[in-house]
C-alpha cells in the first residue's frame, strides 16, 4: 500500500476526534479545536493541528455528522485507497450497506454540499 | 507541505536529519559524540557531555592525569583531597576496573513508546501532549527509561533498575559510561549502517559491555508475503561476524560482548488477540485482531508474522526466531577476540512473564498498549533484571566489582553532577 502509514494516522486521528466529540457531547468542530487546544505550540504542532483543521475540517464535520466512520471518512478524504487487486484496508467493522455503496454516498455529501469556510469558533 | 522547503529552516532541517540517519548528537559542538543536549540522540542516548567545548573531555574515557584540574570522562570525580594529596579519581577509581555500557539495539532496546493518553479520548487534557514534542525528537522512543541505559526513575513504579543504573551502583566510577545505539527498524542486516555511531577509543577509554539485542526484525516485517524477506541464519552469520570484527577493532581491551537472543513472539496474538485496543474501548468496537489485520493490509505492521491470525505463520515466524537464536549461540560458543570475551544469553520471556505474575500481574500488561507489539518499560526492566542475575551467577567477572569507595565518592561527590 503506497499509503499505508498516512491512512494509519487519519484513522487514528479522525478517531480520537469523534471519540472526543462522544466523551465531550459537543459537536465535531468543538472537538477538533478542543484537540487542537491540547497540544503543546513546541514544534509547530498546535500550528499544524489547526492548519489541518482548516483544510479538512469542513469535510470531516459533514462526515462525521453524517455518522460515518473513521475508515469511511479516510477513505472519502483519500488518505486511504483501495489500489486496484488490494484488499479493503478498515480499522472499524464494516458498515451494514455495501462499502461501494456508503464511500459513493459519502463522496456525494462531500461533493453536493457548498464548501464550507471553516470559521474557527472564538 | 514540505515545511524543509522554507529557506530559513533548509539549514536546521539538514542537520537534524543528518543526526537522525546516522544517528549521532544534533548538538555536539566539540563534535566528540556525546552533548549536552537531551533529545535528537543527545544525553537521553548517550551520557551526557561535561564539556562541550572540548572534544577530548566525554564520558568512559579514562582520566587525564587523574583529572587533577578537570573532570575528564564526567564521571564528576576530579580534583585532588587536600588532606593526603592524592587525586580523587586516583583514590577512588584506580583498579576498580570501570567499564561503560553500550547497547547495539532496535526500537524495543530504544524503548519505543506510543503514550495511550495521545489516543485516549476519555482521559485525553492539557497535560496528555506534554511529552509529545520530547518524544518526537526521540523518534518515539525513550532510551532515557529504557531496560539496558535508562537512567530516570521508572514512570510504571517497578522497583527494578537499568542495567546502567546496576553498574553505576556498584562501581560510581562508571557514573554517565551509557550508550544506547539503538534504531527503530534496526536488524543484523542494516547495523553497519549506524554502528559507527558507537564512541570508543580503544587505547583512550575504559573497557565496555557491549549487549548486541536486535530481537525482532530479523524475522519481523510488514509485507504479505513475510517469510522470504526474513533472515536466513546464514545472512546472520555473516553479518555478526561483521560486526564482531568492527567491534574487535574498536573496543579497548577487556570488554566484554553479550549476544541477545530472539523471543517467541507466539505470545502476543496469544494474549493479545481478543483484548480490546486502546482505540476500541470506548465503543468497544476494536481488539487487537482487528488492529493486526489493519495494520498488515496497509502493509505497515512492525511485525506481520508475530501479529498475524494465521498459526501457521506465527509458528514459520517463532521457527526461523530460533534458528536465528542457535545461530548466535553458535558464534558465541566457537568464535574467540582479542580484545572481548563473547557470551549468549537466551531471551527470556517466558521467565518476565512467570515472575509478573507471582507479583499478580497479567501477561498483556507486559506490552505496549497502542502498538501492541513491543515489550513495555515494565517488561524491559524485568527483562534488566533477569540478565543482571544471569551474569552475576554466570559470567561475574563481566560486570566488575563493587568499588569499597562508593560511599566516599557519595560523600564527596554527591549525585556527581547528575545525568
Amino acid at each position: 500500500h503506497s499509503n499505508g502509514h498516512s491512512c494509519v494516522g487519519c484513522v487514528l486521528v479522525v478517531s480520537v476526534i469523534e471519540q472526543l466529540a462522544q466523551v465531550h457531547n459537543s459537536t465535531v468542530q468543538a472537538s477538533m479545536e478542543r484537540l487542537c487546544s491540547y497540544l503543546p505550540g513546541k514544534l509547530l504542532l498546535k500550528t499544524t493541528c489547526y492548519l489541518v483543521v482548516d483544510m479538512f475540517g469542513p469535510d470531516i464535520i459533514k462526515l462525521l455528522s453524517m455518522d460515518k466512520n473513521a475508515d469511511v471518512v479516510c477513505h472519502t478524504l483519500k488518505f486511504c485507497k483501495q489500489d486496484p487487486g488490494q484488499p479493503l484496508c478498515h480499522l472499524y467493522p464494516l458498515p451494514k450497506e455495501t462499502w461501494k455503496f456508503t464511500l459513493e454516498k459519502a463522496r456525494q455529501i462531500v461533493k453536493k454540499s457548498p464548501t464550507l469556510k471553516y470559521s474557527r469558533s472564538d | 507541505s514540505n515545511i524543509c522547503s522554507l529557506p530559513f529552516l533548509a539549514k536546521i532541517c539538514e542537520m537534524i536529519k543528518s543526526a537522525i540517519k546516522n544517528s549521532v548528537p544534533f548538538k555536539d559542538v566539540d563534535s566528540d559524540k556525546y552533548s549536552v543536549f537531551p533529545t535528537l540522540r543527545g544525553y537521553h542516548w548517550r551520557g551526557r557531555d561535561c564539556n562541550d567545548s572540548n572534544g577530548m573531555a566525554y564520558p568512559g574515557r579514562r582520566p587525564d592525569n587523574w583529572d587533577i584540574h578537570q573532570d575528564s570522562n564526567c564521571n564528576g570525580i576530579w580534583g585532588v583531597d587536600p588532606k593526603d594529596g592524592i587525586p580523587y579519581e586516583k583514590k577512588f577509581c584506580e583498579g576498580s576496573q570501570p567499564r561503560g555500557i553500550i547497547l547495539l539495539g532496535d526500537s524495543a532496546g530504544a524503548h519505543f513508546h506510543i503514550s495511550p493518553e495521545w489516543i485516549t479520548a476519555s482521559q485525553m487534557s492539557l497535560k496528555s501532549f506534554v511529552n509529545l514534542p520530547t518524544a518526537i525528537t526521540d523518534e518515539l522512543n525513550w532510551p532515557q527509561l529504557s531496560g539496558i541505559t535508562g537512567f530516570l526513575n521508572s514512570t510504571s513504579g517497578i522497583t527494578e533498575d537499568s542495567i546502567y543504573l546496576r553498574l553505576r551502583k556498584r562501581n560510581r566510577c562508571n557514573h554517565r559510561d551509557y550508550q544506547n545505539i539503538s534504531k527503530n527498524g534496526a536488524s543484523s542486516q542494516n547495523l553497519e549502517k549506524f554502528i559507527e555511531s558507537l564512541s570508543r577509543n580503544q587505547l583512550l577509554d575504559h573497557p565496555a559491555i557491549v549487549i548486541y539485542a536486535m530481537i525482532g526484525n530479523d524475522v519481523c516485517n510488514g509485507k504479505s508475503d513475510s517469510v522470504p524477506k526474513m533472515t536466513t541464519p546464514e545472512k546472520l552469520y555473516s553479518k555478526v561476524m561483521q560486526t564482531l570484527k568492527y567491534l574487535n577493532s574498536h573496543l579497548p581491551n577487556g570488554s566484554h560482548v553479550i549476544l541477545y537472543g530472539l523471543p517467541d513472539g507466539t505470545f502476543l496474538w496469544d494474549n493479545l488477540h481478543n483484548k480490546y485496543h486502546p482505540l476500541g474501548q470506548l465503543n468497544k468496537d476494536v481488539t487487537y485482531a482487528h488492529f493486526y489485520s489493519f495494520l498488515n493490509c496497509l502493509q505497515v505492521s512492525p511485525c506481520q508474522g508475530w501479529m498475524s491470525s494465521n498459526e501457521t505463520l506465527r509458528t514459520l515466524t517463532s521457527q526461523r526466531a530460533e534458528q536465528l537464536s542457535n545461530t548466535l549461540k553458535k558464534i558465541a560458543t566457537r568464535k574467540k577476540f582479542t580484545n572481548f570475551n563473547l557470551f549468549y544469553m537466551d531471551f527470556d520471556f517466558q521467565g518476565i512473564i512467570k515472575e509478573w505474575q507471582k507479583r499478580g500481574g497479567q501477561p498483556w500488561q507486559l506490552i505496549e498498549p497502542v502498538d501492541g507489539f513491543h515489550p513495555n518499560e515494565v517488561a524491559s526492566l524485568l527483562l534488566a533484571d533477569v540478565f543482571w542475575k544471569k551474569v552475576q551467577l554466570q559470567w561475574p567477572q563481566v560486570l566488575g566489582k563493587e568499588n569499597p569507595f562508593n560511599s566516599q565518592i557519595e560523600k564527596v561527590f554527591g549525585d556527581q553532577g547528575g545525568h
